[in-house]
């Protein structure tokens, strides 16, 4: 079983073009491992990429030392999947 | 076990046995109507089964598929709602009467039936296909870029590991050949609805190109109509558009095929998001998801019945 202990998803948001070249440069860097759940490359759009427990200080000083805001959508994957499948197991019972 | 489509739970999500078993069951429970079609096996051998809702005679078909990416379990879970729905209806409703009346309905619950269940076994998170990749350690390929429409172009990744991968060659996944060889050979379809989520979308060609499809006003009108009834029940919010414009430049898409191909109405959805799950959208979410999804296919539906071509 992958584990997503730590890992959070950021809902990022681009305000111009250069941020979302931005965006574009810190999704491709491969060794950061980031998942985008949800890319639309529009302007006014958000963006939600799932980052690893390892890459979120890489990940968020580099948006936050290029002002493109994000918030966190979901504070730590594996506890929302863990309950995902609580919630299975009760459903079944 | 859940031997009866009544006592089955909608309101959570199943594996695929369990998916797959209900079918069974439905198909039990609504001979005259409903049947199951084995379209064809995915790579590590499983059934892709079609529901085929028909009143007889080879009749214009509409075709909906859920669960191309793995991780989308909203669209499978709304697929069994919506089956239900169509079968408990015909008869009752005239409005789904009328229409099943007029075309066959098929549906494809499970589109990646080997990446959804692998999303139960080991990694809930798996989006593509678990085809073996020669030359790369990295596993699967976006079926949703693997269509013969603008394939291989820059909305999709020559990279085995990337989740937007296309694959070798057009259609070189079996899910999505299986599909293809079958609306191809069926000859009328005439709509094609794919299910994603959760952007809350409604798109339509043109994915690869800029381009606007000849009958884009038409798609327009009735995305518009779709996204409207789809709102009217929870105001959920849906944008629409062609899916170039609208989120990105996506080539080897459904749609795009499914129009280049001749079908009209070519959609994809993009079912509801909370704004705080992503895919793990809480089961609870189900019910309400598939209800208004089901107002925005029946506008399509009653639109394509009232516009033969």
């Amino acid at each position: 079983q992958n584990l997503y202990v730590g890992d959070q998803v950021l809902r990022v948001y681009a305000r111009d073009n250069v941020q979302l070249e931005l965006l574009r440069q810190l999704v491709a860097t491969e060794h950061l491992q980031i998942d985008i759940w949800r890319s639309p490359t529009k302007l006014g759009l958000s963006m939600d990429v799932s980052v690893p427990f390892t890459s979120l200080q890489g990940a968020k000083v580099f948006l936050e030392s290029n002002n493109i805001p994000y918030s966190i959508m979901i504070e730590d994957v594996q506890a929302l999947l863990d309950q995902e499948q609580q919630d299975m197991k009760a459903s079944r019972l | 076990q859940e031997r009866r489509t009544n006592s089955f739970s909608y309101s959570t999500y199943h594996t695929l046995d369990e998916i797959y078993s209900w079918i069974d069951n439905l198909v039990s429970e609504y001979p005259k109507l409903v049947s199951k079609i084995n379209i064809g096996h995915s790579s590590e051998g499983r059934p892709l089964y079609v529901l085929k809702f028909s009143t007889g005679d080879n009749k214009p078909a509409i075709w909906i598929d859920n669960g191309i990416h793995a991780r989308e379990w909203i669209t499978p879970a709304t697929g069994i709602w919506t089956a239900k729905k169509i079968a408990s209806s015909y008869g009752k409703d005239s409005l789904v009467t009328d229409i099943i009346e007029q075309l066959d309905i098929f549906l494809l619950i499970v589109t990646n039936p080997d990446g959804y269940s692998y999303t139960h076994s080991t990694n809930r998170m798996w989006r593509k296909t678990r085809s073996i990749n020669v030359g790369s350690q990295c596993v699967g390929v976006d079926p949703n870029r693997n269509w013969n429409a603008g394939f291989g172009g820059p909305g999709s990744s020559s990279n085995p590991c990337a989740e937007t991968y296309h694959g070798a060659y057009p259609h070189s996944e079996p899910e999505i050949k299986s599909v293809a060889d079958f609306i191809l050979d069926h000859g009328n379809v005439k709509a094609l609805l794919t299910i994603h989520s959760y952007s809350q979308m409604l798109l339509f060609p043109y994915g690869y190109t800029n381009s606007l499809a000849p009958d884009h006003e038409e798609l327009n009108e009735l995305a518009k109509k779709a996204a409207t009834a789809l709102s009217s029940l929870y105001e959920t919010r849906y944008t629409y558009g062609t899916t170039i414009a609208t989120i990105y430049q996506a080539d080897g898409t459904t749609t795009d095929w499914g129009y280049d191909n001749g079908i009209k109405y070519s959609y994809t959805f993009e079912l509801r998001d909370t704004g705080k799950y992503g895919f793990i959208l809480p089961a609870s979410q189900i019910i309400p998801t598939a209800e208004e999804t089901w107002l925005a296919l029946v506008e399509i539906m009653k639109h394509v019945k009232d516009h033969p071509y």
